[in-house]
C-alpha cells in the first residue's frame, strides 16, 4: 500500500494552483509601462479571482472542482489582462 | 469578452507559418490556418493573406518548453496548448503552438483548426471571455469543425474593434483624411477637447486631432470605451479631467478608460426638466467653470462648482452667443475660442467680444 498517499496528494495540489495561479491570474508587465507596481496579490486573492471567472464557488480554497478545471488542457495566454 | 486595445491599426493583415508539426501533413496544417482565419473574416472587414517569407504580421510556429526569444515556455504534453500576443510590432500578433502535443484534424488529440482560431482571436485583440459558450473561453473543449465555431460574445468582442463586415464603407486603409473625413460635406455628432487634443465624433467612430502637430487617429468609440453606444449626440470635458457624454436622456461620466460607476444616469440629475429630451451639445467654459447645453434654439448654464442649473435659463442661443443662430450639433473651446458646428460649417466665436470672428468648414482641423 502507498505510504501517505493523502500527503503525497496534496503537495501535488498545492503546487499545480501555485503554477497555475503564477501562469493566468498575474498580470503581465506591458514593458511599455513604467510607473507603480501593482501590489501582488496574495493566493487566496487570486484564486478567488480564478474561480469568479470560471464561475465556480468562490471560496478562496482548492477545492475539487477548482483543481478539476486547473487539470484540463488551456490555451497559455493569462485570463487577466495586461 | 475581453479586448486588449489597441486592435490593429489596418484592415489587410498577413500571416506567415514558419514551421510544420510532423502530427500533420503540410496540406492539413495550412487548411487548418487558413479556415482558422477564415471564422474571423466572415464577421470582420479584415482579410488575411498567407505570405511564405520575411516578417508577416502574424507569425505562427510550433515549439517545446522555452522556444527562442518568446518572454513564455510551453509545459510539455497537455496544459498549455498553445499562446498569442495582442496586435504589435516584434511579438505582437504571433501566434506559438506546443509541439509536445498532438495536433490533428479531428477530435483525437487536439483539433489544430478549433486552437488555432482561439489564437488567432488573442491575435486580432480578444482575450479571454468567461462565456464557457465562447471560443475565447481559455479551456479547449472539441466541437465539431463542421460547426461555425464563434459565439455572438466572440462576434460582439471582434466587432467592437473592427465593426462588421457589412459597413465597411470603404476598402482603403484606413487613413483618418480618407476621402470621406476631407469630403465638402463632413459633420460631426459631438466635438470636445481632452487636455490637449480635440476628439471629434461621428456614429461609430472617433478621431484623435492634435492640434500642435496636425497629427489624426481614427478610432471605434467601442474600442476606446466599450460599453459606450455609437451616435454620441453631446460631449464636453469638465474641470476635473472627466469626459461627459450624452445620448438621449442618458449621459456617461468617463476619467481616463474608466466609465465610471453608477452611470449611465439621467439627464434630470443635471437639472433638466423632464421636457428635455436630448442635448444637442455641450461645452464646459474653462474660464468661467460654467457648462453650457445647446438644446434646438436655446441653452442651458450649469454650474460645475455647484454642480446646479443656474437660474434664469433657458435663454435663446442668439442672444447669448450673436451670430449663432442656427441649430448647434457640437461645440468645444480652445484657446479661449469657442467654435460652433452645423453641419459642414463651423464658426469662431470670440466670448469675450461676443461675435463670430470667421466661419470656416467643419473639417478644417483635419489636414485635408
Amino acid at each position: 500500500l502507498p505510504i501517505h498517499p493523502e500527503k503525497d496528494n496534496q503537495e501535488e495540489d498545492a503546487k499545480l494552483v501555485q503554477d497555475y495561479l503564477s501562469k493566468f491570474y498575474v498580470v503581465e508587465e506591458d514593458p511599455n509601462q513604467g510607473g507603480w507596481k501593482v501590489n501582488a496579490e496574495s493566493t487566496a486573492e487570486k484564486l478567488q479571482k480564478m474561480q469568479q471567472f470560471f464561475g465556480l464557488k468562490v471560496t478562496g480554497k482548492p477545492d475539487r472542482e477548482t483543481l478539476e478545471i486547473m487539470k484540463k488542457p488551456r490555451c497559455g495566454v493569462p485570463d487577466v489582462g495586461l | 469578452y475581453g479586448v486588449t486595445l489597441p486592435g490593429w491599426k489596418k484592415n489587410k493583415l498577413t500571416y506567415r507559418i514558419v514551421n510544420y508539426t510532423p502530427d500533420m501533413s503540410k496540406e492539413d496544417v495550412d487548411k487548418a490556418i487558413q479556415k482558422a482565419f477564415e471564422v474571423w473574416r466572415t464577421v470582420t472587414p479584415l482579410t488575411f493573406t498567407h505570405i511564405h517569407v520575411g516578417i508577416a504580421d502574424i507569425m505562427i510556429a510550433f515549439g517545446t518548453r522555452a522556444h527562442g526569444h518568446c518572454p513564455r515556455y510551453f509545459d510539455g504534453p497537455l496544459g498549455v496548448l498553445a499562446h498569442a500576443f495582442p496586435p504589435g510590432n516584434g511579438f505582437g500578433g504571433d501566434v506559438h503552438f506546443d509541439e509536445d502535443e498532438d495536433w490533428t484534424t479531428g477530435s483525437a488529440g487536439f483539433n489544430l483548426f478549433l486552437v488555432a482560431a482561439h489564437e488567432v482571436g488573442h491575435a486580432l485583440g480578444l482575450s479571454h471571455s468567461n462565456d464557457q459558450r465562447a471560443l475565447m473561453f481559455p479551456n479547449y473543449a472539441y466541437v465539431s469543425p463542421r460547426e461555425f465555431p464563434l459565439s455572438p460574445d466572440d462576434i460582439s468582442g471582434i466587432q467592437s474593434i473592427y465593426g462588421s463586415q457589412s459597413n465597411t464603407p470603404d476598402n482603403k486603409p484606413t487613413t483618418p483624411t480618407s476621402p470621406k473625413t476631407c469630403g465638402s460635406h463632413m459633420s460631426f455628432d459631438a466635438v470636445t477637447t481632452l487636455r490637449r487634443e480635440v476628439i471629434f465624433l461621428k456614429g461609430r467612430h472617433l478621431w484623435r486631432v492634435y492640434p500642435d502637430t496636425s497629427e489624426v487617429e481614427r478610432e471605434l468609440i467601442s474600442a476606446l470605451w466599450p460599453t459606450l453606444p455609437s451616435g454620441i449626440q453631446a460631449v464636453y470635458e469638465n474641470m476635473k479631467d472627466q469626459i461627459l457624454f450624452f445620448k438621449g436622456n442618458q449621459f456617461w461620466v468617463v476619467s481616463g478608460y474608466q466609465v465610471l460607476l453608477g452611470y449611465p444616469k439621467n439627464i434630470n440629475t443635471l437639472g433638466f426638466p423632464k421636457g428635455v429630451k436630448k442635448i444637442d451639445a455641450a461645452v464646459c467654459n474653462k474660464n468661467t467653470g460654467k457648462t453650457d447645453f445647446f438644446i434646438g434654439d436655446k441653452y442651458w448654464r450649469f454650474d460645475e462648482n455647484r454642480q446646479s442649473m443656474e437660474k434664469g435659463y433657458p435663454r435663446h442661443t442668439v442672444d447669448g452667443f450673436p451670430g449663432i443662430s442656427q441649430k448647434v450639433d457640437a461645440v468645444f473651446q480652445q484657446e479661449g475660442f469657442f467654435y460652433f458646428f452645423h453641419g459642414s460649417k463651423q464658426w469662431e466665436f470670440d466670448p469675450m467680444a461676443k461675435k463670430v470672428i470667421r466661419e470656416m468648414k467643419s473639417n478644417s482641423w483635419f489636414n485635408c
